[in-house]
């Protein structure tokens, strides 16, 4: 789940 | 956070820590949630009609693919969703994202009857599905879920809710939890589904229904989730079969989440 992982961990707008 | 209970409590607040101080009214957590909706998506993709079966699949695909980078922020923004463990939220969401995105096609589908608005440059009459093998079933679905909602009169706190809670239960009968974190995480998100059920109810009830019927539309509401489910695992098999005879390439986020659903299910 790598692009998921990332959209979940990064910090949102 | 606002204070669940009155100022004169506070002292026993303390021993209750911070899941105490941190219980947001109903009202509260509907104003969060609706404050989490994402934003419109336009496609601004010249679409050639009539469609053929791969221009067609190419459009929902891409879509999709859309939809979920803006459904990852929107549950991040699902209060406590944060909270949970990481491994709970991958699970979560790879469980219900198609059922989340059918959902909000239902609901952006409710006053248009026979139509499919996928988004507002690209909306769909329930016929235009023929030229894509198996997916007229999946339509009929849709359609007649919607038109339940309509029926219903479904209103958009009351749509909301249901989303989250979506979002919430769907992994509730896996895999029961070992350690003492998954334990921990578990309890959280059963609160969690709790506020949103009380949410849910509190905006029933603001309805001026009678008690009786509050608990019926309740019911109502919650059985079409059900059928979500069941539309939602049909386009899963239908987007894999598309993808499996390369009728679509499927990619990046959408392929994720197609590919750990599949996995998941055999």
């Amino acid at each position: 789940h790598t692009k998921l992982l990332q959209l979940l961990t990064t910090k949102s707008e | 956070l606002h204070l669940e209970a009155p100022l004169s409590s506070l002292p026993s607040l303390r021993q209750h820590g911070r899941e105490r101080r941190s219980a947001m009214t109903p009202e509260q957590f509907i104003c969060h949630i609706m404050e989490a909706e994402p934003p419109e998506i336009y496609l601004m993709e010249d679409m050639k009609k009539p469609f053929t079966e791969s221009s067609m699949m190419m459009t929902l695909t891409h879509l999709a693919d859309k939809e979920l980078v803006l459904m990852i922020s929107w549950a991040k923004k699902i209060p406590g969703f944060v909270d949970l463990s990481l491994a709970d939220q991958i699970h979560l969401l790879k469980c219900c994202w198609l059922e989340i995105l059918m959902l909000g096609l239902m609901w952006r589908s409710v006053d248009h009857p026979g139509k499919l608005i996928f988004s507002p440059d690209f909306k769909l009459n329930r016929d235009e599905g023929l030229c894509v093998e198996g997916i007229m079933e999946i339509f009929d679905m849709l359609l007649a879920a919607t038109s339940r909602f309509r029926e219903l009169k479904l209103q958009r706190e009351e749509y909301v809710c249901l989303k989250a809670m979506i979002l919430l239960n769907s992994n509730m009968c896996t895999s029961s939890p070992e350690t003492a974190e998954e334990v921990e995480s578990r309890n959280k998100l059963l609160r969690l589904l709790d506020s949103v059920i009380d949410a849910l109810v509190w905006v029933i009830s603001k309805m001026g229904l009678s008690s009786q019927q509050q608990t019926l539309r309740l019911g109502h509401l919650t059985m079409l989730l059900s059928h979500i489910r069941h539309v939602s695992n049909k386009g899963m098999d239908h987007l894999s079969t598309m993808k499996r005879k390369n009728v679509v390439l499927v990619y990046d986020l959408l392929l994720e989440m197609l590919d750990t659903n599949t996995s998941g299910s055999s």
